[in-house]
């Protein structure tokens, strides 16, 4: 609903208890494999405090007026038990109103990583005290979002998806060989070959293969112009880089007490499957426990 | 890719060093036996055939 180009997704409270929330996310046909997930934010309005309670909340210092609103991902394996991971967590203000945002685009990666079919996005937004022990009991139970259906009907809980098109901000596979060096524009990967038959170190020392086909990605990403709702620190500009390689099987001489033997070996990363426009300095997704 | 990276990985894999010094006269008539063969070959296979994960 923030942004003019994205649909909203709408979420729903599934169960509530004073300090837990179970939210609800349909994701599907939400990311085809065509667009690239760049960043997830999940926006939750934070309800005014009645009246009473801020009377009440005035003679509590600043420090003790605030509540730590934690997301974590749930996820619900097929024996039935589940997990969670922490996903965000931070500090409100209790005396605070109005939309609240968190960065959950890891939950969004996890939840990718899920075999078909898959559930949906399960967030579980908890608050809790600011510190254990310390101030009045209950006062982060002040701290109350919109659930769907309330009065502010509008005030539902919100994701929203950032993507990229990849046809446009993406690679475009292999170079045209046609194509001369000035002509290639857009990030694809080119065919070079290594001939280690030319290497003088490689003499009567790699037997097999007389050379390789390595290739390499050239070229430029297109960057996207909106500016991230959450500033990833260290984040460099999309780059074409080699997103995905292959190990080279080498046959090689062995000498030892005087004898020579040919032996296997096989060199990883060595030649260049698919190249790619990433981010430099991108979140490398978690991987998804078994 | 580079010449010095490919001989970077080669030492590193075999646990050496250096170049080792080997002449024709080492290699001369050295025959590959096919079992030793049969590793490349399948190793090359499965090497078109995956896929890392790379990034």
């Amino acid at each position: 609903r923030f942004s003019q180009n994205f649909r909203e997704v709408a979420g729903r409270f599934l169960a509530s208890e004073a300090s837990t929330h179970l939210l609800v996310f349909g994701m599907e046909q939400r990311l085809p494999p065509s667009r690239e997930l760049v960043q997830a934010v999940l926006r939750l309005f934070q309800e005014p405090v009645p009246k009473a309670a801020l009377r009440r909340l005035e003679r509590l210092p600043t420090r003790g007026a605030r509540a730590r609103v934690t997301i974590e991902w749930l996820r619900v394996r097929d024996d039935g038990s589940n997990g969670t991971s922490l996903i965000d967590s931070r500090l409100v203000s209790v005396r605070e109103s109005g939309w609240q945002a968190f960065d959950v685009t890891e939950a969004v990666n996890f939840w990718q990583q899920l075999r078909r079919p898959r559930q949906p996005l399960l967030l579980q937004v908890s608050v809790q005290k600011e510190l254990p022990g310390a101030g009045p009991a209950d006062i982060h139970r002040l701290v109350r979002f919109a659930e769907q259906g309330t009065r502010a009907a509008r005030a539902e809980p919100q994701l929203e998806l950032h993507t990229l098109d990849l046809q446009d901000y993406g690679a475009q596979g292999n170079c045209d060989p046609e194509a001369g060096e000035s002509k290639i524009t857009r990030c694809c990967r080119r065919e070079t070959y290594l001939d280690l038959q030319g290497m003088k170190w490689a003499e009567n020392w790699v037997l097999e293969p007389p050379g390789f086909l390595a290739y390499e990605c050239v070229g430029s990403c297109l960057q996207p112009p909106e500016p991230l709702t959450f500033k990833w620190p260290f984040l460099g500009p999309r780059q074409c880089i080699a997103s995905e390689t292959a190990a080279l099987p080498m046959i090689v001489s062995i000498k030892e007490g005087g004898r020579t033997r040919p032996q296997v070996v096989s060199l990883p990363n060595m030649r260049v499957q698919k190249c790619s426009c990433a981010w430099d300095g991108a979140l490398v997704p978690r991987a998804l426990e078994p | 890719l580079t010449e010095q990276q490919v001989l970077h990985s080669l030492l590193q894999q075999l646990g050496l060093h250096q170049v080792p010094v080997l002449d024709r006269a080492d290699v001369e008539g050295l025959a590959v036996p096919a079992h030793v063969r049969a590793e490349y070959v399948a190793l090359l296979q499965r090497s078109h055939g995956d896929r890392s994960r790379g990034k």
